[in-house]
């Protein structure tokens, strides 16, 4: 019952957008944080054949079937996340880069991250001042459940509140930022390790830049009744 | 050509763009570099012109012994600074080759999924320009331009950041701040405990690939799952971007496949 198939005409040099009929899975394996319960994953595979050509392109994802939401807290004034509708503890740890000259590998990725995993931690926060992390990143935070916090690149230091102060409209071009920032979100969105989007480190990102940004990531509308009982 | 994604992280070679006096279109089509001899030198891309352990150059110079490890003692004092170097003497060549020969109806594309942080790319004498911003892929179309015999020549020119600043005597939080002005990481400059990268990882920083395709190519998929009646009821919303890059109608059959892994190898669908 996970296999559909659906017929599309596409008009010669189009690009379009499809989106399947939903499917139903009933009582799925959920995805957990490390601590919580297991990160089950399920292969999605999508593939398109042409008539009279054959299998044209295909496409792989690991993915996990969770609900993540967060709120300020009103009697903490913090930030209070939920997983699958259980309150969690966040114990995270603080993410630069793997390597400050960027040696980066899967094999290094998986160690570090399940390292992280082995310290008992359950997030992961990727700071302002390093990179949009790799998807060989999240593929490990998906397998060894370390949820993660994506800073966009703005830090308080360098835009607008260090010593001198400087950029305090951020970077010069924001078109190309948002073009980054959307790019980056397309590269990582199926990964079900990621919790939340922050705009930058210890400050608030050029109020055209937040507010874009703030659009782009808000929930569907589709979506705001999911989870209903 | 099998219908897929093939790595190109291998075999690549580098050399400092002022010590070459050929073109890009030169060394893709009449002069391209012999080997590893001088000013070219053995690199693995992805990574950057100074570190990247899979990497272009520094890491290269390093293994080559032509500058110390900027990770030991203080060793990173004594790699000259972009500041002082200037904006070309971390701009670099990669060049590689790769086999491709394709069927009537398949494409060819050519994936960067990070440059740092604007380059020049030339294929078989054919060039073009991958704009500013670290964090953006780039997916060219290179059907056209591939050899019939199937062997492709490849050269990237990768540019540092327009604004790389100088690092002040006294260090600080991202150095004078200059690097915030593009659209890149912004610790390259120096920060609490770590050093300035004296090219501000410059280079092809991340994976580059080629992906074969038919007519019609799968772009982004998104996957979204909605739950209901405490778990139990749960949707999977799969949404995709198609292009169809042939001059007729594409009749598509569209298949989405979920498995799970079970243990011992056994598989659910």
């Amino acid at each position: 019952e996970h296999l559909q198939t659906q017929k599309l005409l596409i008009p010669a040099r189009a690009c379009v957008q499809y989106t399947f009929p939903q499917i139903f899975f009933y009582k799925p394996n959920l995805w957990w944080p490390n601590g919580m319960g297991k990160q089950s994953l399920y292969n999605i595979n999508i593939s398109v054949d042409v008539k009279g050509y054959g299998e044209s392109d295909l496409w792989s994802h690991l993915f996990g079937f969770r609900k993540i939401e967060s709120h300020i807290d009103k009697a903490t004034g913090g930030r209070l996340f939920k997983v699958n509708g259980q309150p969690i503890f966040i114990r995270g740890g603080n993410w630069i880069v793997s390597d400050g000259l960027l040696r980066l590998s899967k094999k290094r990725y998986k160690t570090d991250i399940k390292f992280h995993a082995d310290m008992n931690l359950n997030m992961i926060r990727c700071w302002g001042g390093g990179l949009a992390e790799r998807p060989e990143f999240y593929h490990y935070c998906d397998i060894y459940g370390l949820l993660v916090w994506q800073e966009f690149w703005i830090t308080g230091d360098v835009d607008g509140r260090g010593v001198p102060v400087s950029n305090p409209d951020g970077p010069l071009d924001h078109d190309l930022f948002m073009l980054c920032a959307r790019d980056t979100v397309k590269l990582l969105r199926n990964h079900s390790s990621l919790a939340l989007w922050v705009g930058g480190n210890e400050q608030v990102p050029p109020e055209d830049i937040n507010k874009a940004l703030k659009d782009d990531l808000k929930l569907h509308p589709f979506f705001y009744n999911s989870n209903g009982i | 050509a099998e219908i897929g994604k093939t790595k190109l992280d291998s075999g690549w070679l580098a050399a400092r763009s002022t010590e070459v006096q050929l073109t890009g279109t030169q060394l893709t089509t009449t002069h391209p570099p012999a080997g590893p001899t001088a000013p070219w030198m053995d690199a693995v891309v992805p990574g950057t012109v100074i570190g990247g352990l899979i990497d272009s150059v520094l890491a290269t110079l390093v293994k080559n012994k032509v500058v110390p490890d900027p990770f030991y003692g203080l060793e990173n004092e004594t790699i000259i600074d972009i500041a002082d170097s200037g904006r070309e003497y971390y701009t670099f060549w990669f060049f590689t080759t790769f086999h491709c020969k394709l069927s009537g109806t398949q494409h060819l594309d050519l994936n960067f999924r990070g440059i740092n942080y604007s380059a020049e790319v030339y294929l078989n004498g054919h060039k073009t320009i991958l704009p500013k911003g670290m964090f953006r892929r780039h997916s060219l179309n290179v059907t056209d331009t591939l050899h019939p015999d199937g062997q492709n020549l490849l050269a990237v020119l990768v540019h540092p950041p327009d604004h790389p600043g100088t690092i002040p005597p006294d260090g600080g939080q991202g150095g004078d701040h200059e690097i915030g002005k593009d659209v890149t990481t912004q610790y390259v400059e120096g920060w609490d405990w770590i050093a300035p990268i004296r090219d501000r990882n410059t280079g092809i920083w991340d994976e580059v690939s080629i992906s074969v395709t038919g007519p019609v190519k799968i772009i982004d998929p998104h996957l979204v799952s909605s739950l209901f009646d405490n778990y139990k009821r749960v949707y999977l919303h799969a949404t995709t971007e198609l292009e169809n890059r042939s001059a007729l109608a594409a009749e598509c059959s569209l298949n989405i496949q979920v498995t799970m892994e079970l243990e011992g190898g056994v598989c659910l669908v």
